[in-house]
């Protein structure tokens, strides 16, 4: 565990928790794709099926467990109890031209063809482009509520300090995986003009608002 | 296996 890497996660569960509060507390999801938040779902149930079976630290359990409750308490509150308030005429990308390619790619492209492995890889495939539907979402109503740009700028700091943790590892442990680095890459690069714009904007006191 | 199938991070 390097600084990089506990700063990501921490980043990752501050995103995750920002959202869900933000949820909660307003009783509203408008501005949210549930889309995005469904295939954040997936991700972790794919990805943390060894959940129980291969355990690392009481960190890495504990913190997948509570990734896995907050993404699901998240679609629930989405799609259940705040759905009158959830913008589904906006929320429309297309998810099946994720996880499909994804799917397609995990079984061509990974390290070791066994179906948990096969099931990790879709699950870091699928994380890469799972942002595209609320990404999709914010430039589509062409604003976003400031908490929303709060939660985004966590989710896409997590993958960049990500990357840098994988720089690290590189260099102090001659560690790297080609599919979690260029994944994490093309992740991140999803998230440049909105960094552009958060950094620009919404940290000067403005609206996140995209050029119409 | 190799040590990269276990993969130690989130």
């Amino acid at each position: 565990m390097n600084v990089f890497r506990f700063l990501g996660d921490l980043s990752h569960l501050v995103a995750i928790v920002i959202l869900l509060l933000k949820i909660w507390k307003t009783r509203s999801c408008s501005g949210i794709s549930g889309r995005s938040q469904i295939l954040f779902a997936i991700v972790f149930t794919t990805r943390y099926l060894d959940l129980f079976s291969n355990f690392i630290s009481v960190y890495n359990t504990s913190m997948k467990i509570v990734y896995i409750t907050c993404s699901y308490a998240t679609v629930y509150l989405i799609y259940g109890k705040f759905k009158a308030t959830y913008d589904f005429n906006h929320d429309t990308f297309r998810i099946e031209f994720l996880l499909v390619p994804s799917a397609i790619l995990a079984f061509l492209v990974n390290h070791d063809f066994s179906p948990l492995e096969i099931l990790w890889t879709f699950s870091i495939y699928l994380e890469s482009v799972a942002i595209l539907p609320q990404l999709f979402l914010v430039s589509k109503t062409g604003e976003a509520e400031t908490i929303t740009s709060h939660y985004l700028f966590a989710l896409g700091s997590y993958r960049l300090l990500y990357l840098l943790n994988w720089l690290w590892r590189y260099f102090s442990q001659g560690f790297y995986d080609l599919i979690a680095l260029l994944s994490g890459i093309l992740q991140t690069v999803l998230y440049c003009d909105f960094f552009y714009l958060y950094i620009s904007k919404v940290l000067k006191g403005k609206k996140l608002s995209l050029p119409a | 296996h190799d040590k990269r199938l276990f993969h130690d991070e989130l």
